[in-house]
């Protein structure tokens, strides 16, 4: 099975907010998703890692679009006692930037490619989020284009050309 | 805009690998995600939240096919001491539910209600990755049964009718 590599997408329209220390049990990520969705905020990748096993505690990261950032922390900040997770952080210098593709997943070539590419560029990568269908990583914002640009040339794409290409 | 959802997808087919205590700088991933290229590993969902400012450390997960798990440890373990990580953690009683649907980045009710749903079945969230058109949670294999049906009533989903419910 070939993997298609369609191609790339960036975004410097979104905000970051990270809740720290949140308690690992159920009912948590509920009351956090459901105070942002009354404060009618859109939401576009959610991320967390596992708890870590000496602390119970694990951090819930959300991109949003900058605007809504002070909304989002202020909604927040009221039900932090409520919810119990330790502090709040905002950060409105990232870069998005996602392989948009298919068949990925039987690829472990094509991440590697993509991770490899950011490394050429100097770019750290500061949260990762993947399926089958879309890589994505979020770096800081001006490191949004040299990543682009490497991703581009990494995986032999061409701007200019709107086919896919094939991978494997 | 109305969010579609198309249903609840699950998987107990996969294990969850966390390299915990990664050095938070350009390359690493790279290297990691190479390591498991080279042994030809197949990826599903790879998640990495922000490293800890005082640690300058963060952990990456990824989740592949249970019977790959020993030549993936095995892999990244041979290079532990090159790539800088701290420790493996390798879980294979997991379970992994996702909503599809669409035009779910503007309607943070979804994330809400689906978070709302595995919290109303006891189901504890483990790890979280999220996109426009999916929502994916990773919780013990033994609750994924439970986390399905809560997710099903929470969306008025019926396995029977393959009809795609409009939100919003
Ligand atoms: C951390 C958070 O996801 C929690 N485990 C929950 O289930 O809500
Ligand atoms: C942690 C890891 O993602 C690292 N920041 C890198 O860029 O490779």
């Amino acid at each position: 099975e070939q993997a298609i590599i369609a191609g790339v997408a960036h975004d410097r329209s979104e905000a970051k907010i990270t809740v720290v220390g949140v308690p690992d049990r159920p009912g948590v990520a509920a009351a956090i998703f459901q105070t942002i969705a009354d404060a009618q905020i859109n939401i576009d990748m959610i991320v967390q890692n596992v708890s870590a096993a000496a602390t119970g505690l694990t951090d819930i990261s959300f991109t949003l679009p900058k605007a809504e950032g002070k909304d989002a922390t202020n909604a927040l900040q009221r039900v932090q006692k409520e919810i119990g997770f330790q502090s709040l952080l905002f950060d409105d210098t990232i870069g998005k930037v996602s392989l948009v593709g298919a068949g990925m997943r039987s690829h472990p070539g094509v991440s590697a490619t993509f991770f490899a590419a950011l490394a050429e560029a100097n770019v750290n990568i500061e949260m990762i989020t993947t399926s089958e269908i879309r890589l994505s990583v979020v770096v800081r914002e001006k490191d949004l284009d040299n990543a682009v640009r490497s991703i581009h040339t990494a995986f032999g794409l061409d701007d200019s050309n709107n086919e896919a290409v094939v991978y494997g």
